[in-house]
């Protein structure tokens, strides 16, 4: 998708600290 | 990544009884022991007083503990249900179990709600929404026309703003992210399902067997 094709919280939820997949790889 | 033993356990700082956290929680208490060697590592990783530090959460989340984001510092609030500046382990296994697959969407549409409620009132306003969006993109190799934020924002308000009183309250946010399950997709963490055996050397290090 494009950026302006999705929603606000859609863009938002693109962010990385929002993927706590993350802590799991410390 | 050493072992951990049940003495060693008892006398940290931040931790607590993986029976009561089980208990509290959808964790079996070898999953709880199991996130208390990722725990472990998390809180010792600079400071070594057995509790998560902002920078240590930063570090883990971003490989870089000066690494600034609106968004980790929402999450690091939420964690730190003491409100006291550090994550202790009772808190990460409660805050984490909100990231369970198994737990019920109402309670992962809240916790979507009070992150995206930056001041707290109660509500997402315009502003806090338009906020975010600038952040994300600041913090991203996003670039979009400050009319296409403009236009995003509104577009976005149009459709979960449904009383058009210019803010978004936990009623509108949830039929709003019913629709739109794509948002809570960063609410569930797959991992969590079976920790231990998603990281078997977890179970290795904390005595975990059944």
């Amino acid at each position: 998708d494009q950026p302006t094709s999705m929603n606000a919280f859609e863009l938002i939820s693109l962010n990385q600290a929002l993927n706590l997949d993350n802590l799991f790889e410390a | 990544m050493g072992c951990v033993s049940s003495k060693q356990l008892k006398r940290t700082l931040g931790y607590e009884d993986p029976n009561i956290l089980a208990k509290e929680t959808t964790f079996t208490v070898n999953e709880v022991e199991a996130l208390y060697v990722l725990y472990r590592k998390i809180s010792h990783s600079i400071i070594k007083d057995g509790l998560i530090h902002k920078e240590e959460f930063q570090l883990a989340l971003f490989r870089n503990m000066n690494k600034k984001n609106l968004f980790a510092d929402r999450i690091f609030d939420l964690f730190d249900l003491k409100r006291n500046g550090v994550i202790d382990f009772g808190e990460f296994v409660r805050s984490l179990n909100i990231f369970h697959p198994d737990t019920p969407t109402a309670e992962k549409i809240t916790f979507a709600f009070r992150l995206y409620d930056l001041r707290g009132t109660g509500y997402i306003e315009r502003e806090e929404l338009k906020e975010m969006v600038l952040a994300l993109l600041n913090e991203s190799d996003l670039l979009l026309s400050d009319e296409a934020v403009e236009q995003i924002v509104d577009q976005t308000f149009k459709q979960a703003d449904v009383n058009n009183d210019g803010k978004i309250d936990h009623d509108e946010w949830k039929a709003f992210a019913s629709k739109n399950p794509a948002l809570l997709k960063n609410m569930t963490l797959p991992y969590l399902k079976d920790i231990t055996m998603a990281f078997p050397s977890f179970v290795l290090v904390s005595g975990a067997s059944d």
